[in-house]
């Protein structure tokens, strides 16, 4: 059988507000390690991938590998009942046709079950290869969040390009153009104010805002965001998710025809 | 004109 207990459920509540629109139905792999998502959007412009470690959850056991059919509308539903600071638990039998969230009220005056029903889902699990990225950029992700919806008023993509001196996000309409830059800037008082920029080559890549914008649906799970880019291939918006893994989108480029 | 690319060209099959 597989169980999870999540001291802090509201991560797993986050997870699901920002996924739930991009990705209709798909697999949570759980092993012994933890539990994985891979899945596309269904137009498959953008990969979510997810990670949540068994070692980040307070009780974590897996007998076998199981791969958990899950509607994600559904599944959000579920979670929206269980309280901000409840503890989540994660049941599911080896050969069950379901999945059972329990809800666990912080002073344990309040038990909550809620069974879910799983799906067969045929996944198409993709192999992403390691690769070093020409730029990497860690910003406040709340600032990225606002850049993204500032620029999605304005404009249907987005040009981010990357120099040493720091990360400039332009776009362009019908009633006009915008630029966005934000330097490197690791003198702030808080560590999860600075942007900082490592870059071995200068980069620049277009892609569609309302990818983005999507993506930073995240932005509740982790006060930064990093964005890796490498000159034709996807951008990897990723939001770690302290002590457990992370939450990462790939987006695949705008290229000339 | 630009064109969107298909996250899986980019990725392998497993």
């Amino acid at each position: 059988m597989f169980e999870g207990r999540l001291l802090q459920g509201s991560l797993l509540k986050k997870v699901l507000e920002a996924i739930k629109d991009l990705v209709t139905d798909t697999n949570f792999d759980c092993s012994e390690t933890g539990i994985a998502l891979q899945a596309m959007d269904s137009s498959h412009v953008a990969l979510v991938s997810l990670l949540l470690k068994d070692t980040g959850f307070d009780h974590f056991r897996c007998d076998r590998n199981l791969a958990l059919g899950i509607n994600l509308q559904n599944m959000s539903k579920m979670l929206k009942c269980a309280g901000n600071d409840d503890i989540i638990t994660l049941k599911a039998e080896d050969e069950g046709d379901t999945i059972t969230f329990m809800f666990e009220s912080p002073n344990q005056d309040k038990i909550s079950d809620f069974e879910m029903k799983l799906m067969d889902i045929d996944s198409e699990h993709l192999g992403i290869p390691d690769t070093d990225y020409q730029a990497i950029v860690t910003m406040p992700s709340a600032e990225f969040q606002r850049i993204v919806r500032d620029l999605s008023s304005i404009g249907d993509t987005a040009v981010i390009g990357v120099t040493k001196e720091g990360i400039s996000f332009s776009t362009g309409g019908d009633i006009g153009k915008a630029n966005i830059v934000c330097r490197q800037n690791t003198n702030v008082d808080k560590e999860e104010d600075q942007t900082t920029v490592e870059i071995h080559e200068p980069v620049s890549l277009t892609f569609a805002l309302r990818y983005l914008n999507s993506f930073t649906k995240a932005t509740a799970l982790s006060p930064q965001v990093t964005l890796s880019l490498s000159k034709e291939l996807p951008i990897v918006v990723e939001y770690k998710i302290e002590k457990m893994g992370f939450l990462r989108f790939y987006l695949a480029p705008k290229i000339e025809e | 004109a630009l064109k969107q690319t298909n996250i899986k060209s980019f990725f392998v099959t497993k």
